[in-house]
């Protein structure tokens, strides 16, 4: 389903050029959950906004069922963003004029999911993260992990048959961060490929297979039972 | 030196209140190391931002070094903010076309330090946080661990009476941010008063004291070694 070769991602500054992906090749199976860890800076957004065809390397590349991405129209990139992937990024990135139910109902207006349908999947999915009764806020008006929350409700709304998430239960306490797995679990039961940033060891290994980065490079590739 | 009573902080939503906080209260003196816990949404922010100057209370009182906050200026409150307070907020609020050392600068320039000295200090506290090399990148060239540590480089930079750290962690990996641990740990062994809001039990136990808050209440305030 996914084929990464040599891929590469560099930042020319002035004289120097930043290598945040520094050739790294891997595959990933159709319903497989694989956890990304590594320090900070290590390249782990850089790879997942080129997996999540919201960006595109510099070198290598990236085959998507099948597709070598660099090839597709920005048309078609835009149409697997909407229907095929669910991203929950780092910094949110909700729309700050809209309150929680209307950020998540956005991917599903791309899909044309009539309105009925949406409100009522998006209400489903605000509750499923521990929402409900913040659906009319805004996010100035919501906390750091309720934030985050409506993020990750907006990204798995319409049923994405991949889930990037980066670092999704970062804002998170203990408790609120294993209900969210726990979702992410059911979801990946049930057939969804889940490839999941983290910083925290226990939920890094409560995935199947672990990828470490460093600098760029990977330095292992392994079941999660050997990390 | 902090003395907080009583002290509430309501949001009214058409016919709802969300009682954000509700009626808290606590002493901390000088130099203390105190961590602040809760689920998300508990208020941890909130009161917080109400420690830090940055938002007032509905009711109740929040004495600083011996004066009653309501009553200060708002001129009284930016001094208070500028100087004496060290604040790394939840979401860094970094300005996004300054690059880190700029951004690292900018308390500095509130308390009129002088522009060689500024930039040494700010210097020496971006390579303090791992950051060598990415003073001239702006916030949009950084990784998320990045900005976080820019903005507890600019939070310590200007030498602050209390620090008030918004989860200074949350987005780093577990070698980073023992790294950041340790210099909080050692401006508090120099006198430092550090309030750090944290949803990691490891760090919430470093600290001496730790005030356990749930929807808008305090449920505990205990030695960390109790909790
Ligand atoms: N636009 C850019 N220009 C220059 N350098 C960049 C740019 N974007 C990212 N970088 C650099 O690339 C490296 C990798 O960044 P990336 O965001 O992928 O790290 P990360 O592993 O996600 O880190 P974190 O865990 O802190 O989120 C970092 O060192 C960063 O400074
Ligand atoms: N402007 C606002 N209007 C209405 N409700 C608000 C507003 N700001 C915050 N709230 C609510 O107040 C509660 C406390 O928010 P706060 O940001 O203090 O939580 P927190 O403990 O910092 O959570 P987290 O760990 O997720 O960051 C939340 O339930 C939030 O929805
Ligand atoms: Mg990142
Ligand atoms: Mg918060």
């Amino acid at each position: 389903m996914i084929g990464v070769t040599n891929l590469s991602r560099h930042y020319r500054m002035g004289p120097t050029t930043v290598k945040a992906l520094d050739s790294v090749t891997f595959g990933i199976q159709s319903g497989e959950f694989v956890s990304i860890v590594g320090p900070s800076g290590s390249g782990k957004t850089t790879l997942m906004n080129i997996l999540g065809c919201l960006d595109s390397p510099t070198g290598g590349s990236y085959i998507l069922a099948g597709e070598e991405t660099a090839s597709l129209t920005s048309d078609k990139r835009a149409e697997i963003r909407g229907r095929r992937i669910g991203f929950v990024f780092q910094n949110f990135n909700l729309l700050p004029r809209e309150n929680s139910l209307e950020n998540v109902e956005l991917p599903m207006i791309y899909q044309g999911i009539p309105s009925r349908v949406r409100k009522e999947r998006a209400r489903d999915m605000l509750r499923k993260v521990g929402l409900e009764g913040r659906e009319r806020h805004v996010p100035s008006e919501l906390s750091g992990g309720q934030r985050q929350r409506v993020a990750i409700a907006r990204a798995l709304a319409g049923d994405p048959a991949i889930i990037l998430a980066d670092e999704p239960t970062g804002a998170l306490d203990t408790r609120t961060g294993g209900e969210i797995m726990e979702l992410f679990h059911s979801l990946n039961r049930d057939g969804t490929t889940l490839i999941l940033v983290t910083h925290d060891p226990l939920i890094a290994r409560r995935a199947r297979r672990v990828i470490q980065i460093q600098d760029g490079k990977i330095l292992a590739d392994v079941p999660s039972g050997e990390w």
